[in-house]
């Protein structure tokens, strides 16, 4: 429909502009307080050296988040969406205004909190990134197909809640393997800054000249 | 906008028929993975012989919350949104169709897991309930304003993983004290069978005849 054809030819011209740039860039995808933002701080204390790093994070309100990746990152750009559910191609477009693409290998956005609506619109990001958590319990990738069969890779997190919480792996894994044969789960603690096979998926990805 | 004047319009016709029927409707809205579904489970075994209950419930994909609610109740309708972020008037009246209303005399309606879409579609229910839950993060209040506004009630979830996640209560408080100065909040464990303070506030608005 319209609004959506729009997004993604903004999404081109984003696409476009960071390929010139040099910059590798991921769509974090993930339900509110799955851990995305935790994630990003211990990543980008993870990268600091290796990688020049940047965030664009969006939320409907407050900047709590851009606060705290920027004590880890100089290039950050908090959005609001107000009563926006998602990121959209303009939005990054504006935010990419507020930064010096040409100047970072690795490109952030923190998508809104939301397992539905951010998974349709296309940012001009190189990878799309699905982050589960144990908390939210083991269903819900057989309940968000959409991200699932379109994500680069999948995250679930808080795996040192595993004792205190009713989720099993096996279901989990098996829903995913039931929409798709090829996906690949990364698990990790990024509160605890267990991110070790995360760092492992991004440092080829981190692009220098 | 035209989608949501046109939603508007049927709701206020399904607001119209609940209230011929003498069924007080909940609109439970809370982040995927919250505990919707568990406190369901939980208030239809506390109502059992009570008050007579229903629930139409609302995910992307799966009959899973359906089926797991299908134990406690038999007027469950399950509603698959597809790529759908929140259920509108018109999947509710639908699945009204598919209900014995006159039957009942509390109908929850546990929308798509999801803070922010659903907040803005009226579906005829009497009262708005947010549920939050503890391991999502103290944030998520101060985050999503419109639910904090527009809700008749809002619930703390989880509040048994307080000693292993790092939520402060204060903070979150403060955060809807900030918000609005009436708000009212329980805090519960739904899959502790521990909601005594939600079920005190259910019972009167049980409507029996
Ligand atoms: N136990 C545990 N808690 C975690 C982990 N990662 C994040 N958390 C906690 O989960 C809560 C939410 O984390 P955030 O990083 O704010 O989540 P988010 O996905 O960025 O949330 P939004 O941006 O609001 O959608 C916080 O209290 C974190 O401390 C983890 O690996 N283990
Ligand atoms: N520790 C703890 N876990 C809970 C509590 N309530 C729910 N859970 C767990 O949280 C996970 C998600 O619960 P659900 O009831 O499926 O959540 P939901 O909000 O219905 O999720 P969606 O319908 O998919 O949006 C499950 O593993 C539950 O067992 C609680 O009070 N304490
Ligand atoms: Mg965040
Ligand atoms: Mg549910
Ligand atoms: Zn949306
Ligand atoms: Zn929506």
């Amino acid at each position: 429909e319209n609004v959506l054809k729009l997004n993604d030819e903004v999404a081109l011209l984003n696409r476009r502009q960071f390929t010139q740039a040099g910059v590798f860039v991921v769509d974090l995808i993930g339900a509110p307080g799955s851990g995305k933002t935790a994630l990003l701080e211990a990543t980008l204390k993870a990268l600091a050296g290796r990688c020049r790093t940047g965030v664009i994070v969006g939320d409907p309100a407050t900047s709590r988040d851009g606060e705290r990746l920027g004590r880890y990152c100089e290039q950050v750009v908090q959005v609001n969406t107000g009563h926006g559910c998602h990121l959209d191609a303009n939005q990054v477009r504006q935010a990419m205004g507020r930064l010096n693409v040409t100047d970072l290998d690795l490109l952030f956005i923190e998508n809104v909190g939301n397992l539905i609506c951010p998974v349709g619109f296309d940012l001009g990001q190189n990878a799309k990134v699905g982050l589960f958590s144990v908390s939210e319990g083991d269903d819900k990738a057989a309940k968000h197909p959409h991200l699932v069969l379109t994500a680069d890779v999948l995250l679930l997190n808080k795996i040192d809640l595993l004792a205190y919480v009713s989720f099993s792996r096996d279901r989990f894994m098996e829903d995913i393997r039931h929409l798709r044969a090829d996906a690949e789960v990364i698990e990790l603690a990024a509160s605890k800054g267990l991110i070790k096979a995360w760092i492992d998926w991004l440092l080829p990805r981190c692009r220098t000249r």
